[in-house]
């Protein structure tokens, strides 16, 4: 077991790093196993540092940096073991116009081996969506579906 | 494998019968706060045979059925049914397609069906485990789920490369 | 302490009642304090159902009932106890655009008393703002004042 | 009382001078991810006296000084002021204009000044303490402070009530 998390904790490692630099055109990071007693239980630890700016812990990045580096390493989870399928809940909110796009183009580019569901209010994610789904509260407290045309789209 | 379809009836703000058809690429769900979005995505988790109410933002399990409303009386079950389209065969059964439902009565019986036939949970987490398409995976994210793989504490994110092992 | 605390707590609850109508367009709330074996620390609880809903403990609200729940308990303290200014950091974030347009009515209506500093990434917040100041970091990792237009802010 | 301006530099990531002078009404703060808002929330939080680095996201408090960057070095202070209109004299002092300073050293000394002169960081909580402007008041939130709000734990809300007292 040990043997194989090492060597699935190196292929996730290349692709994190990889991915972070896409998502965050430039910058660094990378995850470093961190040795528990049992190395069943080790822990991973997160350093990233967008262009320009030291190497840290994740926990001194900005509300949307987190965001991204949690995208990131989501995505080089999926490169290791693709899921047919992926729920993304409002992962969009503390993203910027220019990250957005950059979030979408990933999207896009899984498309092939992977289904993505993404629960928005951001419009410009919609617009980047091959089909929309309304729903809503006609009747209040009682959920429907709902037809949704983009240009009518309140947010 | 892909996603074919979720149905569902009585499960939280779903009173009335739901559907919702997947199609290939991105789908976007929109709508108003408080609508019943989080739900749908719930929705997904619970099917798939989570077993912790804490997934589903409830203390006991029987929360998850409709509850009522002003003008509606709460409802006695929640289903949920995902149809799967299994030409590939991804999952080791011999169907085109695989469709399992998740059922849960006020008195507290749970069902689990595979093409409607019933079976155990453990036939259906037992389907889906090649896949790595246990409840709690890394392909249903939300924001909460986010603070979890960014914590401050490493092994909080073990579980992440175990599933991907 | 009993005593002022009990007066404020009853102040509080009138005022949370009626904000939470106005931010919800209906619904109810309330606050009840929950006794603890010291009374000076007695916490309270909040109970909330938006229109149509039956009244739940927080908990059992979306992201966005959520947000605006607790902007609606906000403003109740600030009408017992007003301060001079009020900083919010992207509490705009998952609220859709219909209630995004009612906290900002709730903003205007306190700003006789109070100066409002938001920060957001939320265009229809931008629009309402009097003022906007841009911050960039033309030299990465170093972070410096920059002139902003409306018409062309990336969000 | 009215705030007017907010002057800093090495604080976080203001390497350089910088100053934000405040209007009435409603002043939105904007820009693209990472690029300082959220440490100017802070850095009225911190001038207003806050002892504690987990509100302003750091382990220990010398870490809020310019750590460097790709081009430049550390730097070995971070300095704050926050001038203040005191014209209907809601602050006990007898001046207009009142501006609360905050310095810290990478050797660790802290300094604060009111209006210019040394004082001690009770001279500033006394200062502000009527007004209800403690550094963990209602009146700075941001995401993280929403959840506290609307935790669980029914003593969680406590202390906004205590300071609306
Ligand atoms: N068992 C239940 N019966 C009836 N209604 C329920 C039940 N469980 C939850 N709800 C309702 O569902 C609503 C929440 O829906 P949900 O969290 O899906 O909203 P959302 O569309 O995600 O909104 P947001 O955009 O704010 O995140 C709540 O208002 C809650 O009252
Ligand atoms: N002591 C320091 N020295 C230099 N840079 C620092 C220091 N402390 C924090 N930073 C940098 O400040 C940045 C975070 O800024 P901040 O959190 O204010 O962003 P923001 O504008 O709020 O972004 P978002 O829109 O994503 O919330 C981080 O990238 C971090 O590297
Ligand atoms: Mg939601
Ligand atoms: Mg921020």
């Amino acid at each position: 077991a040990t043997l194989r998390f090492e060597r699935t904790f190196e292929d996730v490692r290349g692709n994190f790093r990889e991915l972070f630099m896409r998502l965050f055109g430039g910058g660094q990071a990378d995850i470093v196993a961190v040795d528990a007693e049992d190395p069943l239980e080790s822990g991973v630890r997160i350093l990233a540092s967008p262009r320009g700016k030291t190497l840290k812990n994740v926990s001194a990045l900005s509300d949307g940096e987190r965001a991204l580096t949690a995208v990131a390493l989501l995505f080089a989870l999926y490169l290791v073991k693709p899921s047919p399928f992926c729920l993304l809940d409002e992962l969009d909110a503390p993203l910027d116009d220019s990250n957005i796009d950059r979030f979408v183009d990933l999207l896009r580019s899984f498309m092939e081996k992977t289904q993505f569901i993404v629960i928005t209010h951001n419009k410009r994610t919609m617009e980047a969506a091959d089909i929309l789904y309304g729903i809503t509260m006609q009747e209040s407290g009682v959920s429907t579906a709902t037809t949704v045309r983009l240009e009518e789209v309140e947010a | 494998m892909r996603l074919k379809r979720l149905q569902m009836i009585g499960f939280k703000s779903f009173a009335d019968a739901f559907e919702l058809n997947f199609q290939e690429g991105i789908t976007a769900i929109v709508g108003p706060n408080g609508c019943g979005k989080s739900n749908v995505a719930e929705a997904v988790r619970w099917v798939l045979g989570t077993q912790s109410p804490n997934e589903l933002r409830v203390d006991r399990m029987e929360e998850v059925i409709f509850a009522g409303s002003e003008e509606r009386k709460s409802l006695g079950m929640a289903e949920v049914t995902l149809e799967l389209d299994n030409r590939d065969r991804t999952l080791p059964v011999d169907f085109d397609e695989v469709s399992i439902t998740r059922r849960l009565f006020r008195a507290g019986e749970s069902e689990y069906l595979i093409n409607g036939n019933k079976c155990r949970l453990m036939d259906v987490t037992d389907l889906l485990v090649d896949e790595g398409l246990g409840s709690n995976g890394y392909w249903i994210l939300e924001r909460a789920m986010v603070e979890t793989i960014l914590s401050n504490r490493p092994e909080d994110r073990r579980f992440l490369f175990d599933q991907a092992a």
